[in-house]
Order: C-alpha cells, then sequence, then structure tokens
C-alpha cells in the first residue's frame, strides 16, 4: 500500500513544486514506485518533469470533476520509476465547481484509492492556497510535509496552516500526520536564514528535518529544462540536499 | 479621486506583498496619502509595515463580511501619510463565506468608495490565488500591477492571470487596466533571468516597467523589523530600486 504524502503550504513560493519534484524523483531513483500528483492549476509539478501539457488527453481536473479514473491520466516521465498525473489550467475552475458537489473532499482520496497499490509513494503538490484543493490533497494523505522557507513572511501563516490540518484531521482524515517540515532556501548570507530555523525548531522539534535545503540556482534553472535536479545537475548542492533529504523521508518509514 | 492599483498574481512568493509595502511607502515618502489595503488572510502587508495584529480592533475581514465601514478599521503606520486596513487570520474563511453573499464581487469597491477621496492612492495587496479575494480586489481597482518573479516557473500562470483580468473587465470592471508588469528577484548571476525578462518583453511591450528589482537579502530582513526598506536600509540595491519604480508609477499618472 503505497504512502501519500501532501506536500502543502498556503505561503506562496516557499519551495513546494521544487520539493514534490525533487523528492519524487529521488525516490525513484532509490527504486521506489512513484507518482506525482499535481493538484496546483499552474502546473508547475507537471512541467518539473518534463510533461508537455500540450500533449496531454486528460489531467486531474477530469478525474476530480469529470470521473475519469485515475490511471486513465497518469504519464510515464523520462525517469524510470517515476509517473506523474498531471494538471492543466482547467483545475483552476475546480473549486468553485467542487463546492457544490457530493463528498466533494473526499474525490481525490476515492481516486487515488485504485492506484495506491501500484506505488510505493504517491506525492501530492499543493497550490498557495487552504481552499478545496489543499483539502481534498490532506484528505487522501497519510502525511502532510510542509516546505518552509527560510524568510520571515514565511513563519506568518503556520498557525493558520496548523489549524487547517488539524480540522481535516478531525472531521476528515483521522489518520493525517505531521510528517514533517523542511526549511528551504537556507541562505548563509544573513542571520534572518539561522533565526527563522530556531524559531521553526522551537514549534516542531524534530519534526522538523535535519536536511536544510540551501538557496542554489542550479535548482530554480532545472525547471526550464523539464527536468529534476539529479537529472539537470547531479553534483550541484541542490542535488545533494535533496538526496540526504530523501534519504531522511526513507529513514521515517 | 485616489487611483486603486491591485497588486496581483496568483503565482506564490513573486514579491506582491513585498512590491505593495514598498511602493506605498515610496509614494507616502512622495508626499502622496497612500491607503495600503491587505487582501491577504497571511496578513504580511500588515506585519511588513510594522503593524502589532494581536492589537487590532478591526480588519478587512469585518469590512467585507461585517458592513463595518472601511474607516473604522484604517490604522496608522510610523510612516508619515501612509495607513493601512489590517487583515488578521478571520480573512481565511472570508472566500467561502463571500459565495453565498449578495453583490459578493464588488463589496471591496463599495466599502473603498467612502475613501478614496482622501487618499492619493490605495494599494491592494492579494493573495496567491483566483478567488473571491482576488477578484474583490481586481473589481474595486483602477489598475492591476503584476510582479513577475526572474523565474521560470513565474511564467506559468501568465495566461490563467491574463483571463481572470480580462472576465473581470467583461463582467465586473470595465475601467480595469493593466497597469504594468515588473520583474522582481533579478539574480545576475544565471543567464535565467535575463531569459524570463526578455520572454516577458515579448509579451507585454512596454507594459513592462524600465526598473527591475533586484534580489537583495535586505528587502528579505526588512519585514522582520516591521519596516519598509526605505526605513531598513534606505541605501541598499532594493530601496534604490523602489525608488525608481515609483517614479516610473508616478510619471505614468
Ligand atoms: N532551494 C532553492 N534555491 C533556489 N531557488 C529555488 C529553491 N527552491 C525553489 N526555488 C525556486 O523558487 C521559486 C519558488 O519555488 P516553487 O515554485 O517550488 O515554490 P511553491 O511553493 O511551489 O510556489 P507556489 O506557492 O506558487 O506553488 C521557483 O522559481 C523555484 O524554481
Ligand atoms: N527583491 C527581493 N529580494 C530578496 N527577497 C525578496 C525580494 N522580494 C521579496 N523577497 C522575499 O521573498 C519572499 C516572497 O516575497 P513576498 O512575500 O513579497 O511575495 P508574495 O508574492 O507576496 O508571496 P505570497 O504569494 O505568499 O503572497 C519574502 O520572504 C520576501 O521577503
Ligand atoms: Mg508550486
Ligand atoms: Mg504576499
Amino acid at each position: 500500500m503505497g504512502k501519500v504524502i501532501a506536500v502543502v503550504n498556503q505561503k506562496g513560493g516557499v519551495g513546494k513544486s521544487t520539493t514534490a519534484v525533487n523528492l519524487a524523483a529521488c525516490l525513484a531513483a532509490r527504486r521506489k514506485k512513484v507518482l506525482l500528483v499535481d493538484v496546483d492549476p499552474q502546473g508547475n509539478a507537471t512541467s518539473g518533469v518534463g510533461v508537455d501539457k500540450a500533449k496531454l488527453s486528460g489531467s486531474v481536473y477530469d478525474v476530480l470533476l469529470g470521473e475519469r479514473p485515475l490511471a486513465e491520466v497518469v504519464v510515464a516521465t523520462e525517469i524510470p520509476r517515476l509517473e506523474v498525473a498531471p494538471a492543466t489550467i482547467d483545475l483552476a475552475g475546480a473549486e468553485i465547481e467542487l463546492v457544490a458537489m457530493m463528498s466533494r473532499e473526499f474525490r481525490l482520496r476515492n481516486a487515488l484509492a485504485e492506484v495506491r497499490e501500484a506505488h510505493d509513494y504517491l506525492i501530492l503538490d499543493c497550490p498557495p492556497s487552504l481552499g478545496l484543493l489543499t483539502v481534498n490533497a490532506l484528505t487522501a494523505a497519510d502525511e502532510a510535509l510542509v516546505p518552509i522557507q527560510c524568510e520571515y513572511y514565511a513563519l506568518e501563516g503556520l498557525s493558520q496552516l496548523l489549524n487547517t490540518i488539524n480540522l481535516v484531521r478531525k472531521h476528515l482524515n483521522p489518520g493525517l500526520r505531521l510528517d514533517g517540515v523542511v526549511m528551504t532556501m537556507f541562505d548563509a548570507r544573513t542571520n534572518l536564514s539561522e533565526q527563522v530555523i530556531a524559531e521553526v525548531r522551537k514549534h516542531f522539534g524534530d519534526k522538523v528535518f535535519k536536511t536544510v535545503i540551501p538557496r542554489n540556482i542550479r535548482l530554480s534553472e532545472a525547471p526550464g529544462h523539464g527536468k529534476p535536479i539529479i537529472l539537470y545537475d547531479k553534483n550541484s548542492k541542490g542535488a545533494q540536499a535533496y538526496r540526504e533529504l530523501t534519504r531522511e523521508v526513507l529513514a521515517r518509514g
């Protein structure tokens, strides 16, 4: 039974898609069967693994609103053992359309049920909001993985995020655990990064992964080539950090 | 009659709040009367100008859903001529609550009507989504100002954003103009930044401000001190860039 991990934080630009893509790719490199599910209408995770959205015959939108089986929209990537359920722009209309539907929070969980056996890990990339798409992902997930940028503004939304995780656990998904917090875009040139990490460790203790993802230009260049960092520049600091994070995720079991 | 500018982009972390706060502060420094309106439940613009959310007696939530006059929730900042209509965490529930309300898209526009005379500029900071809060801001605005990060992923959501602006212009606010696009977080150490700027200028032509905001650590440190960049470090590259941008905004009239 594959483990479902939702990568979530309503603060924008903290490294959700970058973490989802690179964790998924590193797990596949460690011989795990991985499905990356793009739940963000922007579709960054989809293009981050090199999938051309113009050539798709189906997407997560069709699964959530059109009743298509998830297995029908899944496509392979150039990375062995890594498949993706892609997002396209029509997903932008999903939140409003889902409001009126039956069991609207469970549509992704129900869709994933049929493919969980076929994968070791299912990684869900969420949009920067706490609307019905993110609630669907948290309802489907075993664990939430929260990237937090080493910046002051990133600290402000945390209580809102924890509220939402607790509400989902209470009303929709009693098994949901906060798997861990990963610090991203660490910049050694400013004390700010250290201060933010200290503050986060104070709140979350050992839920914070030891691995800290540094700010690394190669990570921001890789999506333009449609490649995860381990293919774009396997010796970069970014690649090393995501390999390290993956070891920790595997060790947590 | 004050000009209303909505700072908008559903891509997360592109510098919306940083641009809203620093443009507002620089306009106030140029002797304009400015109201900064925080329409993002995260409340980053509110804390970016040093307002303590715990001490507030009212917020934008009370205006949009509780029928309180906007003038009642506006608070002063330490910057002369700069006031703020603050956001608190309860705004997070607003999108769902607004769905069922009368004239739900016009609530911010109607609320701003009574205070427009008293200000030269009203700057609206939007959340990273295209839901009812952003639609309220676009419906209230004369112009949309779009920060675009000099990164690959930032290009992907642009057509979705333009769709939304066009829909709002067609159905809700015929006077809405796309004021301009400002490139942010330019990093001279990578060709990626230049490539993204070239791509954006190809699409938007002279709507793209000449001023490019560089990646500058002082800009990310300033919010932790509750100060705009011109107070935190007035000689930094970040302060220079936002003063330059302000000159261009004023020149466009
Ligand atoms: N460690 C890093 N070093 C440098 N750049 C990074 C790093 N992680 C992510 N980036 C870049 O920063 C930007 C924001 O990251 P990303 O898009 O992954 O965040 P996100 O949380 O998914 O954003 P959104 O909230 O819009 O979904 C992207 O352009 C990405 O390429
Ligand atoms: N030019 C810059 N140089 C360095 N850091 C910056 C710059 N502009 C913004 N930042 C920092 O980058 C982060 C993202 O910026 P900001 O929060 O303003 O973006 P946003 O678009 O408002 O995000 P959200 O989508 O969550 O509302 C913040 O921590 C901010 O301090
Ligand atoms: Mg993302
Ligand atoms: Mg913001």
